[in-house]
């Protein structure tokens, strides 16, 4: 897109160029134009959040492919068509005929399924971790450590996986920016929504079959906490335990 | 050895035959795609083409799509639709027709609705393998999605986040039409 984009005399170490302050962190984010970049054909982002902090999902039109630098946490990502392998069924007793069995039984109901939950994979993520996330594909991260979580990403803007523009470009399914892309000429001023936000309310209403208070509430209209936001209570998402909680086998 | 092997592959398919549909709702409409699994040169091409065909108020669930840009051309009828960009912002809110063309970026969400007696369109992608994520039914986004997830994210009770996940149970096509099952689990 740049004639004699890889003309470079000189190169410099780089610090971001921009920082989004959120509720629980702040995403971090170089400048694609530096020559040296805008030559690699990737932008750089550095994702920090803090404990209890919750980056809401997201994805992009580039491949994607992320380290974390330090800290731990969970991580979720929504695979199109993918199963939702991880369910908790927990509600049930078997053979409960009490409180907790007639529950579980009108969720069954509710669900179709029988879960109190269910949703697709969640991974335990530590210092060293290295994520590659294919474009499109929603990704989330939850800090349940004490220190921060730090993840630094590239993102593959030449690769012909990205069929947008050289910008690296966020797709937000909720919470949003009030400082807008502002690494994107041209939209300095313009606060990011997520992209519900776009939807009439009343049209999201019909596809989700809910309300339409309820579909206005997904549009985060109301919400100055940024894309990182800090978690209420327990987060308890259904996830297996990690090698070190397991309770030691007993050796014959 | 080109005789047998790209002199004579297959570079053609029919997209408007009902009886092949990938999805379909008698009362609603169908869906056919064409990707490089049925016809091997679009790996080639790296293009792939969708027909969709529905009927007045079915509507096709919000979706994007993940890794193609798409155009979109309408053979027969009209339709409302929403696309929404990167920003959050509608980038395009109307009624299309016979003989328009609307394109479609990669990542940008959108939504139909017939608004005639039968709305058919074409659409092209620029990958010969070519994949939706939907954000509202039973494969989308949000029923992959944790209900804290949904909760924290929306500000919303886990019940609202539990009727946001489930209450939608189709993939593709749904009516827009009559009341909505408002708060009430279907």
């Amino acid at each position: 897109q740049f004639p004699n984009e890889c003309q470079l005399d000189q190169l410099s170490a780089l610090e971001p160029s921009h920082v989004l302050k959120a509720e629980a962190g702040r995403i971090e984010v170089w400048d694609h134009h530096a020559p040296q970049l805008r030559c690699s054909g990737v932008a750089f982002v550095r994702y920090i959040i803090e404990s209890k902090g919750l980056y809401l999902p997201s994805f992009f039109s580039t491949a994607k492919l992320s380290f974390v630098a330090k800290g731990k946490g969970l991580m979720g990502r929504v695979i199109p068509g993918c199963a939702e392998t991880f369910q908790d069924s927990s509600v049930f007793q078997p053979g409960g005929q009490g409180q907790q069995g007639q529950q579980g039984q009108g969720q069954e109901r509710q669900m179709g399924q029988g879960f109190r939950d269910m949703h697709q994979k969640v991974e335990h993520l530590r210092t060293g971790d290295t994520i590659a996330t294919p474009p499109g594909v929603a990704q989330w991260f939850y800090n349940d450590g004490n220190q921060p979580l730090v993840i630094v990403s590239v993102l593959d803007l030449a690769s012909h996986h990205n069929q947008l523009d050289r910008n690296p470009r966020p797709f937000h399914l909720a919470g949003n920016n009030p400082q807008g892309q502002v690494w994107v000429q041209g939209r300095e001023q313009q606060p990011q929504k997520n992209i519900l936000n776009g939807f009439a309310p009343e049209v999201l209403a019909k596809a989700f079959k809910i309300d339409v208070r309820t579909a206005q509430q997904l549009q985060n209209q109301q919400d100055n906490r940024g894309n990182i936001v800090r978690v209420q209570g327990p987060f308890s998402v259904i996830r297996p335990p990690l090698r070190s909680q397991r309770p030691q086998e007993e050796v014959n | 050895g080109l005789e047998e092997t790209i002199c004579s592959a297959r570079c053609t398919d029919n997209l408007d035959d009902p009886s092949n549909a990938d999805v379909y709702k008698p009362q609603l409409g169908y869906i056919s795609t064409l990707n490089s699994y049925d016809l091997p040169i679009l790996r080639f091409l790296r293009l792939s083409a969708l027909r969709g065909s529905i009927r007045q108020n079915a509507m096709v669930l919000p979706q994007w799509n993940a890794n193609a840009n798409a155009v979109l051309y309408v053979t027969d009828g009209e339709a409302h639709v929403q696309v929404v960009n990167d920003n959050g912002d509608r980038v395009f809110d109307g009624q299309v027709s016979q003989g328009q063309l609307l394109a479609i970026p990669q990542g940008f969400s959108v939504v139909k609705r017939a608004t005639s007696e039968q709305f058919r369109w074409i659409e092209f992608k620029t990958n010969a393998n070519a994949q939706i994520n939907t954000l509202a039914g039973r494969t989308s986004v949000m029923r992959g999605l944790p209900l804290e997830v949904i909760s924290n994210g929306y500000q919303i009770s886990l019940e609202e986040a539990r009727r946001v996940k489930f209450n939608t149970i189709e993939t593709t096509l749904t009516h827009s039409s009559g009341p909505a099952s408002y708060g009430r689990p279907r």
